[in-house]
This record gives C-alpha cells, sequence and structure tokens, in this order.
C-alpha cells in the first residue's frame, strides 16, 4: 500500500495472507465464511495447485506469528471461469479451506454486498495488505484510505475497464495498492461498525513509479451470485 | 514430464517417457507463450536470459507485460524482437544448443529504449546485460539478428497504417491511438470478426453466445439459445433435462443449475413466509411432522443465512392447500447429513400433524471488528 500506515492488530480481521513455499506471502485474500476465503484469479497463475497453499489469519506482522493466529490449508480453488488474463477481467476466486477457523476478535468475515448493492463514486473506502510501499516491502499490515472513482472517470486513465471491475484511489496516486497487494480487501464501512467488501485488488498502473491514476479492483458486487451459488454447490452439491 | 523417470535436463522434453530418450532427450520445446509466437523459430530453451525457468514463469514475468507496452512507444523498430530473444531464446533442435541475440541487436534496444523508460521511473530490465551476447563482428559465436522479414509487433498487437505497433485491446476503443488513426477504422463488429450486440453497438465474441454468462444489455445473447421439449426445463447453460430431475438433489445440469434456488425461506422478519420448495416446475410445502430445529438451520445455511432462524409451525389451511402440494421428510433423514435440504423430501406422504413450516433465515453476523482496546494512558 502506497501512502498507508501501520494498522492496528485486530482492525482488519477478515484480512488473510495466501502463501507458498518457498516464496511466503504472495498475495492478499477475505475471509467471507467459516471456510470461505476471496481474492483474486491472477494470484493462481503458475500455481493453480491446492496442495502448494496454505491461508494464514489474524496476523498483523508477516515476521511475528501471533497468539491470534489461524493458519489454514487449501481444499478448492475455484477460478471464474472466465478470468481472461489479457485484460485481467473476471479476476476473482474462491478459495475454500479444508477446516473451519475458529471465530475470534482478530478472525472475522466480513459481508458481502447484497445483490446489486454498489457502492457509489466519492465514498471513502480502505484497502489493506502486506503489499510494496514504493519503496520497500512492510512486515507490518498497511491500511490506506481511498476515494471510489466512477467507471466513466477511471476509463480516462485506463482503457480496459469493464463493469467487473471498480476504481479507486487518487488522481495523484498517492494512496494506492501495489504488487503483493492483490486479493487483499477493498472495505466500506456500512451502517454504524459495519464493513462491507466491495473491491479486491486487482491492477493498476505501475506502483512504484511516476505513473499516476488510480488502482483497479475486481468489482465484487458483481459477483455475489457468482459466489453464492459456489459455495451452495460446493458445500451441498459436490459430495 | 511428471514422470520421475524424466531426470534434470530431460523433464521438460515431451517424448522423455520414450525409453531411450530418458537422458540423450532433446532440451528444445516449442514455443507457447502468445506474445512471441511470430518468430522466425519455433523452438526455444529454458532457462532464458532472464532467468525464468520456464514459459509459464516468463509468461506471468514483468518483463512480458513490459515490453509489449514499450513497443507502443515506437522506440526501436526491433524490440520486440529482441525481446522475443530474451524470453524465449532460440534452441537449435541438430545441437539443443540455446542461441542468444547479438550484442548489437541488445545494444540498440537499450540505447534507443531505456529513455522512454527512465521517463516513466522504470529501468531497463537488470538481466539483459548486452556484454553477455555475443559480438558478431569479432567472436565467432553463432547469435541472432533481425532480418527483413521479421515482425516488429507481436501477435498481442494491432499494426498500425504507419507501423506502428499498438495493444490489441487499444483496436477500436473509441481512442485513436495509432498517429493515422488506423485503429480505429473498420470497428464495427463482423469486420473483426465479433458478433455485435442487438440494441448496443457493444461486440462480444462468439464464443460469449448462449455461454451462460450476461455480456449484451437484457442479455439478449443468451435469449433462445436451445430448443427444450415440453416436459423439459432449460439450465443456465441452456442445456435441456426433464422437467422432474429439477430439484431433486442430484445434479443434472452441467453447470447444476438444476439444484439452484430450490429452497425459499423468507429473510425478513416483517414478511415471515412458508417454506416453499420448488420441485419438477412446481411448488411445495413442507408439512411439520417430526420437524427439528436443526433442519431450519440446514435449510438456513443452503440459502447461504448462517445466522439465527426462527421456525413457525401454521396450520395447513385445507381449503388452499391440496395433500399432495406437501413434501413430507424421509424416515432418518439425518443420515443424509451435508447434502442439499430438498434431497431429504418425498411427496404424496400424509400430513398428520396437518401442519406445514415457515421459516425465517438470517445473514450471520460479519464485517464487525473488534473495538479499540482501551488502554490507561
Amino acid at each position: 500500500i502506497l501512502g498507508g500506515r501501520t494498522s492496528r492488530p485486530g482492525r482488519w480481521p477478515w484480512q488473510c495472507s495466501l502463501q507458498s513455499d518457498p516464496s511466503g506471502h504472495i498475495c492478499g485474500c477475505v475471509l467471507i465464511g467459516k471456510k470461505w476465503v476471496l481474492t483474486v484469479a491472477h494470484c493462481f497463475e503458475g500455481r493453480e495447485n491446492a496442495a502448494v497453499w496454505k491461508v494464514v489469519f489474524g496476523i498483523n506482522n508477516l515476521d511475528h506469528p501471533s497468539d491470534f493466529m489461524q493458519t489454514r490449508l487449501v481444499k478448492t480453488i475455484i477460478l471464474h471461469p472466465r478470468y481472461n488474463r489479457a485484460v485481467v477481467d473476471y479476476d476473482i476466486s474462491i478459495v475454500e479451506l479444508n477446516e473451519n477457523i475458529e471465530e475470534t476478535s482478530y478472525v472475522r468475515p466480513v459481508c458481502l454486498p447484497s445483490k446489486g448493492q454498489l457502492v457509489e463514486p466519492d465514498t471513502y473506502c480502505y484497502i489493506t495488505g502486506w503489499g510494496h510501499m514504493g519503496n520497500k516491502m512492510p512486515f507490518k499490515l498497511q491500511e490506506g484510505e481511498v476515494r471510489i472513482i466512477s467507471l466513466e472517470h477511471c476509463r480516462t486513465y485506463f482503457d480496459t475497464i469493464t463493469s467487473r471491475m471498480l476504481c479507486a484511489g487518487y488522481e495523484s496516486g498517492t494512496v494506492d495498492s501495489c504488487m503483493g497487494d492483490s486479493g487483499g480487501p477493498l472495505v466500506c464501512e456500512q451502517s454504524k461498525g459495519q464493513w462491507t467488501l466491495y473491491g479486491l485488488t486487482s491492477w493498476g498502473s505501475v506502483c512504484f513509479s511516476k505513473v499516476l491514476g488510480p488502482g483497479v479492483y475486481s468489482n465484487v458486487s458483481h459477483f455475489v451470485d457468482w459466489i453464492e451459488r459456489q459455495i451452495y454447490i460446493h458445500s451441498f452439491l459436490i459430495n | 514430464c511428471v514422470l520421475p523417470a524424466c531426470p534434470g535436463p530431460c523433464a521438460n522434453d515431451p517424448n522423455c517417457e520414450i525409453p531411450q530418450n530418458k537422458t540423450n532427450c532433446s532440451q528444445c520445446e516449442p514455443i507457447t507463450l502468445e506474445l512471441c509466437m511470430n518468430l522466425p523459430y519455433n523452438y526455444t530453451h529454458f532457462p532464458n536470459y532472464l532467468g525464468h525457468r520456464t514459459q509459464k514463469e516468463a509468461s506471468i514475468s514483468w518483463e512480458s507485460s513490459l515490453f509489449p507496452a514499450l513497443v507502443q512507444t515506437n522506440c526501436y523498430k526491433y524490440l520486440m524482437y529482441f525481446a522475443c530473444t530474451i524470453l524465449v531464446p532460440k534452441c537449435e533442435l541438430e545441437t539443443n544448443q540455446r542461441i542468444p541475440p547479438c550484442r548489437s541487436l541488445c545494444e540498440h534496444s537499450k540505447e534507443r529504449c531505456e529513455s522512454v523508460l527512465g521517463i516513466v521511473g522504470l529501468q531497463w530490465p537488470e538481466d539483459t546485460e548486452c556484454s553477455q551476447f555475443p559480438d558478431e563482428k569479432s567472436d565467432n559465436q553463432t547469435c541472432l539478428m533481425p532480418d527483413q522479414y521479421v515482425e516488429e509487433c507481436s501477435p498481442s498487437h494491432f499494426k498500425c497504417l504507419s507501423g506502428r505497433c499498438i495493444l490489441a485491446s487499444r483496436r477500436c476503443d473509441g481512442e485513436a491511438d495509432c498517429e493515422d488513426d488506423s485503429d480505429e477504422a473498420n470497428c464495427d463488429c463482423t469486420e473483426r470478426g465479433l458478433w455485435q450486440c442487438p440494441g448496443n453497438k457493444m461486440c462480444i465474441k462468439h464464443s460469449m453466445i448462449c455461454d451462460g454468462f450476461p455480456d449484451c444489455i437484457d442479455e439478449l445473447e443468451e435469449k433462445n439459445c436451445s430448443s427444450c421439449t415440453q416436459d423439459e426445463l432449460e439450465c443456465a447453460n441452456h442445456e435441456c433435462v426433464s422437467g422432474d430431475r429439477w430439484c431433486d438433489g442430484r445434479v443434472d445440469c452441467t453447470d447444476s443449475s438444476d439444484e439452484w434456488n430450490c429452497v425459499t425461506a423468507s429473510n425478513n422478519i416483517s414478511s415471515l413466509m412458508s417454506l416453499v420448495i420448488h420441485r419438477a416446475a412446481s411448488d411445495y410445502q413442507v408439512c411439520a411432522d417430526e420437524w427439528e430445529e436443526d433442519l431450519s438451520q440446514w435449510v438456513c445455511r443452503q440459502m447461504g443465512l448462517g445466522g439465527p432462524s426462527m421456525t413457525v409451525v401454521t396450520p395447513i389451511n385445507s381449503q388452499h392447500s391440496e395433500p399432495n402440494d406437501l413434501l413430507h421428510l424421509k424416515p432418518k433423514w439425518r443420515m443424509h447429513n451435508g447434502s442439499a435440504f430438498h434431497e431429504l423430501l418425498l411427496p404424496g406422504h400424509s400430513c398428520e400433524s396437518k401442519s406445514k413450516i415457515s421459516l425465517l433465515c438470517t445473514k450471520e453476523d460479519c464485517g464487525r471488528r473488534p473495538a479499540a482496546r482501551m488502554s490507561k494512558r
């Protein structure tokens, strides 16, 4: 996260770290249910095998396992069938954990938007992650406040914006996500104290350079139906 | 190869299962990187000159998106060719040797294009130090130089009439990227091998028609996609499945859509409604005989509403519902743990309690975080 700040432990209990040996942290991810996590499809390019992955919850400092940390293996990776590498469209995937997490103050699911629930342009939301800060990779979880940008305005920066994407950030690019944040959450506070997931960090311009522009996120509202169906199919139909 | 029989250098040889190929296998592999599919050679050898061990790694590398973007700036005519000679180096089939680009090709690419990268704060990729490549004038080592047949643009580019290469995603995007606007000419769908949505001018690939995903306005490309008979129902991917297999707890459509939305219960307190099962294109209510709270949780979880539930048993209004409008729990339903709720139900039984189930499901709590810890100062 560029232009953000270090988060207080427990502030984003749905944030998780998608890890694969020997690299360790590869991408961010988001807890949406006791055994269900969302992330982006491009994190699995070249590593489609579920066996090489693990998911870590309840940590703030990647380098210091905390008492509240929970680690799970990956049972199933469900990539969106329309994920398109060339223009990074339909960049979303669902991860089924090998067993339920235990809900604590430090490990909790975020809300999904209801069908058709969209976030308005100019709303202020938060992005979080352990990705590049422009000059180094952090150990501690970073958070940054970004503003939602309309798709029309976003198209003045990028010409491959589709309705499956959401743009957020600032013209000057001062607060933005970066490599290593992919798959992490863009959340907005709805009714008092309740946070909803509207975006998954997906792509943008080169974030450690002078190229400006907002960050581009997978638009979770567009995929709510697909997410709920996949969870239902894998919970009740595939046995 | 996945077989352990193919050690080290033979691991990438597609024929390594053939016994005599275990050791003296070919180390050349066909080029699969889309970016470099129009080179004057078809075989490559890994690792490449950027340290990538496989083509897969090269295809998701930083350089494989940097170079096509840089080619658009027209900084050097043979930049794409140079990029491919280091991303997917030529492999000499006879000798299994990797053939490098000549030093002058590297130096010309770097001289002309490195400064362009600097403008946007990027560096030339580290591993491409030109001194590592042979000097075609002095060394007698074979190296690659472009000839007049070399394609300046990759298959991932569109070539302007002026000769410039722009990314294919910029073709017909409504903005002229070529100096001569040629990327915005002949843009109607058919000329680009695409299908035009009725209503708006949007172009979609033919493969997107009747694929179960909405693209055009009003999902017009998903209409009239199947010819199901009278007693069949249409799956989301337009297959036809006989109506009596709809919501029977077993997946019949290849996309499993015959088992979606089979159960309806209310999810807000104001409109408590009967639990309804949509089976074989008819709606049924559920008899209250032997109902237990676990079942209410089961139904709600199946609908993605794992929060607290409320069950109400209501007498059957005999005027409005026929006995066979009711489904009854199977005996020993508990043995079906983990399957879909509607699989536990049978038609055609009498309902002793003459009552039906109404159910309210709620969302699990979510999106809350612990209050900040109070620490005295």
